[in-house]
Parts: structure tokens; sequence; C-alpha cells
């Protein structure tokens, strides 16, 4: 579908952002959530090659183009959902994890994942209580449609609520969960099926770090301006 | 010359109790590796990826927590103290980068804290559950040989205590940590004796060249109703080394049409 080269000078010792120009795809095959339509994925590969050397690093992934948005319902007070514009009935099963002693190989994830597909769902929430789930988590549920709901660390029991009433300004450190909070999103950010970060279960985290959260979390004004979809959603 | 990209080391760890070790992370990963061979040896097979109770249930020095009421059988770490689940991890393997080759040991998420060392160097990993590490090992790897990695894994620092009759998040105290906080119980869930405490997902070394990518990120936009698209693709770069890196960037779209065909 797509090849580009460019070539790029990066001084001794730097550490650089760089972003390629934009590549057209005209009318590509969208992911779609279980249900609505294929998964399709396309497989993006990043190479870079250093003069005189060679390859020096690649890196490829399974990528979806789709569009996801949810606003509240003033109605309901339900969150509505759509997919590249058309709206969907979410079939949601909740999750905290594949098993307590953390053995989350590839085969259990696919199983798990796939029960739910059959089961005609489209959704998964990971609960706040459990796990930031793992790369090959979403991979499954990029496989099979399953969109995710992905929830922090919080929650009401242990975060402001509970008997004895626990701290409502938890965890101790802020910073490191915001550290924890960022390092996350960029593990999972390109996964097609992510589709909602909520701050935790039943309870909104300490303001600094719902803020933060909210802010770093928010479309970036250049997609914003760009995307004259965005405000359909 | 060391292949490029990932290897996992998923086999070969062997794990003990911290108090059943008298050596050092440093004696252990130069004089003293570990091995299985005497019986009173605190060394055991170990789980990695997973947690101390995963590799205390395969050694069956546990019962299974998950069937019937075992689970009560097994010490929690508000009885015990942290010290009962601090854990050693060793396993070793080998590399042999070339010279413009560097090389990184990744963690991609450990429960709670950790020392590692590696051929007698010692690196701290920082508090929390879910963020990765990645160390540069370039300059300590045994390129001919034997690389000794010992790594000494902390609970979380507020495992709490379960209250006797349980409870939703037990008495709380997990919530002061960036941690997981279904493991002091819940009314669908048992307490978790060790906290989850481990290297509970993936450890690798990674090589690459001179310059080597970092979290990619890969966003779409639309327009005329879904005919058309663009991919945004921004990456991070870094040169390692103290020379100017003349660079080619390849970025490369295929989908598969049918099986083992691309369009390109």
């Amino acid at each position: 579908e797509q090849l580009q080269t460019q070539n790029l000078s990066i001084p001794p010792g730097a550490h650089i952002d760089y972003t390629f120009p934009q590549l057209f795809f005209y009318k590509p095959n969208l992911w779609w959530p279980n249900g609505m339509g294929k998964q399709s994925l396309y497989n993006v590969a990043i190479t870079v090659e250093v003069k005189g050397y060679g390859e020096s690093d690649s890196w490829s992934h399974q990528f979806g183009f789709r569009q996801i948005g949810s606003t509240i319902d003033n109605a309901t007070g339900g969150r509505l959902f759509k997919v590249n514009g058309q709206p969907i009935f979410i079939r949601g099963g909740n999750w905290i994890l594949s098993d307590g002693l953390l053995r989350l190989s590839k085969k259990r994830y696919q199983t798990d994942i796939k029960f739910h597909a059959d089961m005609n769902f489209n959704m998964i929430r990971c609960w706040g209580g459990g796990l930031a789930e793992r790369p090959e988590f979403y991979h499954y549920c990029d496989i099979y449609g399953l969109l995710v709901w992905q929830e922090f660390w919080i929650t009401g029991d242990c975060d402001g609520r509970g008997d004895p009433v626990s701290n409502p300004n938890g965890p101790l450190d802020h910073d490191l969960f915001l550290i924890c909070a960022r390092d996350t999103v960029k593990l999972l950010r390109n996964h097609p099926s992510l589709a909602l970060w909520v701050g935790g279960n039943e309870q909104t985290p300490p303001d600094d770090i719902n803020k933060a959260l909210k802010n770093d979390l928010k479309l970036h004004p250049y997609f914003e301006s760009l995307n004259e979809l965005s405000s359909t959603f | 010359m060391a292949e490029l990209g990932k290897t996992e080391l998923d086999s070969g760890w062997l794990a003990a109790r911290s108090t059943e070790v008298d050596l050092t992370g440093i004696q252990l990963t130069t004089t003293h590796p570990p091995s299985l061979n005497s019986s009173s040896s605190p060394w055991m097979e170990a789980v990695v990826p997973g947690t101390v109770l995963g590799t205390l249930l395969k050694n069956k020095l546990i019962p299974d927590p998950f069937y019937g009421l075992e689970n009560d059988a097994i010490l929690d770490i508000g009885d015990s103290g942290r010290d009962y689940y601090t854990f050693w991890f060793f396993t070793t393997f080998k590399c042999a980068p070339s010279g413009n080759q560097h090389v990184d040991l990744n963690f991609r998420a450990i429960n709670y804290s950790a020392e590692v060392y590696l051929n007698g160097h010692k690196k701290i990993l920082p508090k929390g559950m879910f963020r990765r590490h990645s160390l540069d090992i370039t300059d300590i790897l045994h390129p001919d040989g034997q690389n000794l990695l010992a790594v000494l894994v902390h609970p979380p620092d507020h495992p709490g205590n379960i209250p006797p009759k349980g409870g939703q998040g037990g008495d709380h105290e997990i919530g002061k940590d960036v941690a997981a906080q279904y493991v002091e119980g819940w009314d669908w869930m048992t307490p978790i004796r060790d906290r989850n405490t481990g290297i509970w997902d993936e450890v690798s070394i990674y090589v690459t060249g001179p310059v080597k990518i970092a979290d990619p990120h890969l966003v779409s936009s639309f327009f005329d109703n879904y005919e058309r698209v663009y991919l945004h693709a921004t990456i991070e770069l870094e040169n390692r080394n103290d020379w100017v890196a003349e660079c080619s960037l390849i970025i490369h779209v295929t989908t598969e049409l049918v099986e083992n065909a691309c369009l390109v």
C-alpha cells in the first residue's frame, strides 16, 4: 500500500522525535468491532538504516484504521459510542485479569478473548482494581474485534471509600502514578481495539492526577483542526 | 555480531527466598552463581514471567490457591512480612554484540521494585507495577561467554493486612502504591498472598545498531466519509554514538490480500 523513505542526520548522543510526512490511503479497509464488519489490519513496519552500517533497528505493528468516539447522553446519562461514524450498541464484559498468579500466556489470552467474541460481545472493560492489560491481550482484541475500556489503578474502596474510609488522595506518590500511566499509554496506544481510558473504578483519581490524565489524553489540537469528522464525535 | 532485535529471557530462571540466600548480588553474578545441585540449596526453578506464588506452586511448595479453600493454607504477606516474599531471580544468557551494536535489558513490568545485578554491576529499578524498565548493558556484557543476571524483587511497599472477614481491598493499604488493588481480596476474589510480587511480564534483551527506535505512535485522520485517510507516524530516535548518524528512515505499510500475498 505504501512505501516511503526519508533521510535524516542525527547528532551524536541525540534523542529526537521524528514525524513522517503523512501517508495517504484511498478507501482503506476499516477496522470494525465484532459484529459490525471485518477487523482489517495493516502491517506498519518502520526501519532505520545508518550509512556505513546498514539496518540499525526496526519495528512493526498491526494497525487498524478506525475512528472511535463517545459522549455522555444527556437524556439517559449513559455513554454513547460511535465507530467509524456508526453508532454501536455496546455489549460488554467486565475483566479483571486472566489468572491470579499472572500466568498470562498468549494462548490463554487468545482463548479468553475469542470466547468473549463468540459470546457476541464487542467490548471488554478492564477494571481499575486489576491490570493495565498486556500487549498480547490487546493483540487478540484487535484480531477478534473487542473494543477495550481500560481503567487506571484507582478504586472507590481503596481510594476514598470502604470501612474504615480509605485515603481519597491515594496513591501516596502521584508523580509515580503519572509515570506509570504515561508509560502504559505509550505501550498500548497503537492498538485499534483501545477505545477509552478511564481514571478508575467508581471513583475519580485525586484532582491533580485527574487533571493531568485528562490533559495528556485529550486529542492533540493538530488533529482537532485537521480531522473534519471529529465534530461528529 | 549479534542478531538485531529482541530475544526473550523466559526460560532457565532460578529463584530463592532472599532470607535464605547469604550471598550478595555481586557475588551471585560473579564468583558464586547459584545452582540446583544440592538438595539443601534454597534455589528452585522459577516462573518468569510470573509471580513468586507461581514459582512456589510450580515447585509444589504451596497448595494450589485456586483449589477449594487451599488459599487459607498459604502464609499471607500481612502476617509474614515483606521479606518472606522478597525473592531473588537468576538466569544466564549469551550475547555478543559487535563494535557498533548496543544491547538493552528490558523488563516490561515488575511488581514492585527491584535491584538488578549483571556480571557484578548493580542497577536499581524504581517502584511501580505498571512501567517498563530499559537498561543499556552494552558495556557490562561478557561478549565471549555467559552473562550472569540476578534480580532481587521487592513486594509492594504497603501490602496491607487482610481483616478476618475479608472485605473490598482488605485494609486498603495497597491503595497507597501504584499496583493492582484486587490482591488484598474482593467480593469475587480471595487475597493473593504475595500481592502478585514478581517479574510478572516479559524480560528481554534487545540488540540495535547505532540508532534505536523507541515508542512509535500511529494516528489516522479521516476525510470525505472515510474515502480519504491519512496515517501519521511519529517515532523517537536515539543516536547512541559519538558521531553524526546519516539515516534512512523507511516506513512500509502492507495489507494481506490473501494468505501470504501482500499488495505493496
